[in-house]
């Protein structure tokens, strides 16, 4: 999806 | 029983406007402190976390922990028939279903109150690491978001430069190229009118401009804007409400060509 990354790949899951 | 009255009601007008367009439902989080709102929109590219804090409040009583889901279409609709310069007071009995906005004219001659049905959301909450930014440039935030428009005519993204010598805010499409670069003030005689940069290490990243034409929607809460930016982690933009609290975004970035 033209490069775009997610929150997921950055901050702690619960 | 929950309680948190606000002299300058106008203040929650605008913080619904900042997050209705990214967010469409979200828990406010209450506690002896303030108020805590965490949310990721939609597509989970962006990230609101919001403080109000209780000393912040002309009143303020929370007796026990109470997370209230909100549909925020709905509470942005309620606001909207709040005056500008109404008291707003908000409540809720503990374990309750429902909210109440109270809106006071300032002279008390109007007196009018919503109630709204609360909503279970079961919304994930990200943990955000504690993060030193190698840049963060504080600026107008009407500065900010006049670049982020005029850039988003150009292209879906933009690229934030930020060296020792000022920022660069890039953008690239069809009919051609945008830059801007904003040098640092040179002698601040208002704080708010400056452009300041404090920088350990050049970064270069680049993100969507529809996102953060949407966080510009805070704009009239704060004249300035913060953003903080290391390689390869989140953006983020803050704003502080004065003497309350702030709304920061956090944004996602993409992965460059």
């Amino acid at each position: 999806n033209d490069g775009q990354r997610f929150l997921s790949d950055f901050f702690i899951q619960p | 029983m929950f309680e948190a009255r606000l002299l300058r009601g106008s203040i929650l007008k605008k913080v619904l406007e900042a997050i209705k367009d990214l967010l469409t439902q979200a828990t406010f989080d209450c506690d002896d402190s303030g108020i805590q709102l965490q949310a990721m929109d939609n597509s989970h590219v962006s990230l609101v976390s919001l403080q109000l804090r209780a000393d912040g409040f002309d009143k303020y009583r929370c007796d026990r922990n109470i997370s209230m889901g909100m549909n925020l279409n709905s509470v942005a609709k309620i606001l909207k028939c709040a005056g500008d310069k109404d008291t707003v007071t908000m409540k809720a009995q503990d374990n309750a279903d429902t909210v109440t906005f109270v809106f006071e004219s300032p002279n008390q001659e109007k007196v009018s109150d919503y109630e709204m049905k609360l909503m279970n959301l079961d919304l994930e909450h990200l943990g955000i690491p504690e993060t030193e930014y190698s840049c963060t440039i504080r600026m107008p935030s009407a500065e900010f978001a006049r670049i982020c428009r005029d850039l988003s005519q150009f292209g879906d993204s933009m690229v934030i430069a930020c060296t020792k010598e000022g920022v660069k805010f890039s953008a690239t499409g069809e009919i051609g190229s945008a830059n801007i670069k904003l040098a640092q003030t040179a002698s601040v005689d208002k704080e708010e009118e400056a452009v300041i940069i404090e920088m350990d290490e050049p970064v270069t990243l680049t993100f969507a401009c529809q996102y953060l034409n949407y966080f510009t929607k805070a704009t009239s809460l704060s004249p300035q804007v913060q953003l903080s930016m290391s390689a390869d982690v989140p953006l983020v933009v803050e704003y502080r409400i004065q003497d309350i609290g702030h709304i920061r975004y956090y944004l996602a970035p993409k992965i460059e060509d």
